[in-house]
């Protein structure tokens, strides 16, 4: 079992790896990979060999090889649908986010309980009515944008329409079945960690 | 020095406990932490070693006194202002966010350079025109979240107003001065390793 750190550090690593391809660089060490996540050049090494081998000792390792390598395990050469229901301040701001669409994430339908923005149009998205949730979405990926008091009864929508992978942004904590994998986001933990570094700062 | 990635746990961490302290628990061993954040035992350990010494073998730690510690270490028994600039649906939903005040973090000027948000009052919190912004703020933190081609030029407008940390959203690379910290935040990786985990999902 590859641990969840690993898993989070690579789209850090795919990110960095996109931006300097544009900037012509075919090669890097493993000691520049670590500098730009804030980890030691080892535990980039072994981040890696959870997934084979690959790179050469001495020469580093090749951009465009580790981005083929790394947009595979995470699956970004595909296209992956989502669904997000609450189309408030944060889930438009998420709906008109451009770089999901650019790693392959398109989120293809929106629903709310507000009947006064049913029938907006967000990019290619028309906002449905909550009630119209169809029984089986064909849809994986589902984004939850609404006060926390809906929370549950909302990921219990998605679930029975077949969501099977749930971002929940309301800050309250969901129940899913054996299945079902949910993963929380909250943006005070950004604050707090740059609050450490702040007073923290050793200017170098 | 801290390894950023002990950091990035710490609010995990307090968040957790934060919780099972409502449901009136009064101890923890740290297999049962370490679960709740997806790493080993030892790992936990090794977190808060950095940090002195508490728990006492065998009887797993107090989660009142862990809570004191971590909430120590990352300062949110203090107030934390924070100045806003953008205030589009990212902005006011961050802005709207309860979260950030029950740890802290008060988002207390907003500046935008569209005319008709001017004035608009968010909670506390009335939009000012970033023209206005003024020479010292006398506010550390930062949260930068217009349009990525606007990133550069807020940031700049930021530190020379006495900003020293901020938290980017733009999702274009913005440069400061030595003595100013940066952390960007892109929800496409969350998206990315939920769908990792929603790929190689095995049902437990
Ligand atoms: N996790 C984070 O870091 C973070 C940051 C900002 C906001 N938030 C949270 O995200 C959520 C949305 O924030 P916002 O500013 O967009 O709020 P908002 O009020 O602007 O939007 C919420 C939307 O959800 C809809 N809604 C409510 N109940 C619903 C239901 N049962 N089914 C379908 N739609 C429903 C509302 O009609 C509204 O359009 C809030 O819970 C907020 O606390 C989280
Ligand atoms: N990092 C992420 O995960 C993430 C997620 C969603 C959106 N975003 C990004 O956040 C930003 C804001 O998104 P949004 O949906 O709120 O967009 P928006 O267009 O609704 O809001 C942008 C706001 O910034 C203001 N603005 C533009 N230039 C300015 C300047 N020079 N000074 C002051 N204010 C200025 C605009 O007037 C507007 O109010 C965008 O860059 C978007 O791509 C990032």
């Amino acid at each position: 079992k590859i641990p969840e750190r690993t898993i989070t550090r690579l789209p850090i690593y795919y990110n960095f790896l996109l931006e300097i391809q544009k900037n012509d660089i075919r090669m890097i060490s493993s000691q520049e990979m670590a500098r730009k996540v804030g980890i030691k050049a080892s535990q980039f090494r072994k981040d890696l060999s959870y997934f084979g081998e690959f790179g050469t000792q001495g020469l580093g390792y090749s951009v465009e090889h580790l981005i083929e390598k790394i947009g595979g395990i995470l699956h970004l050469n595909y296209r992956h649908n989502a669904v997000i229901v609450g189309v408030g301040n944060l889930g438009t701001a998420l709906m008109n986010y451009p770089h999901f669409g650019e790693w392959g994430f398109h989120i293809v339908r929106a629903y709310d309980l507000d009947t006064s923005k049913v029938g907006r149009k967000i990019g290619y998205t028309t906002v449905k009515d909550i009630r119209e949730l169809p029984r089986d979405i064909m849809i994986p990926l589902g984004i939850i944008a609404v006060p926390p008091s809906s929370a549950q009864e909302v990921a219990n929508l998605l679930v029975a329409s077949g969501v099977r992978g749930i971002l929940n942004f309301t800050g309250s904590r969901i129940e899913v079945p054996n299945g079902v994998v949910v993963r929380s986001v909250d943006l005070t933990y950004e604050l707090a960690v740059l609050n450490y570094y702040l007073s923290h700062f050793v200017p170098s």
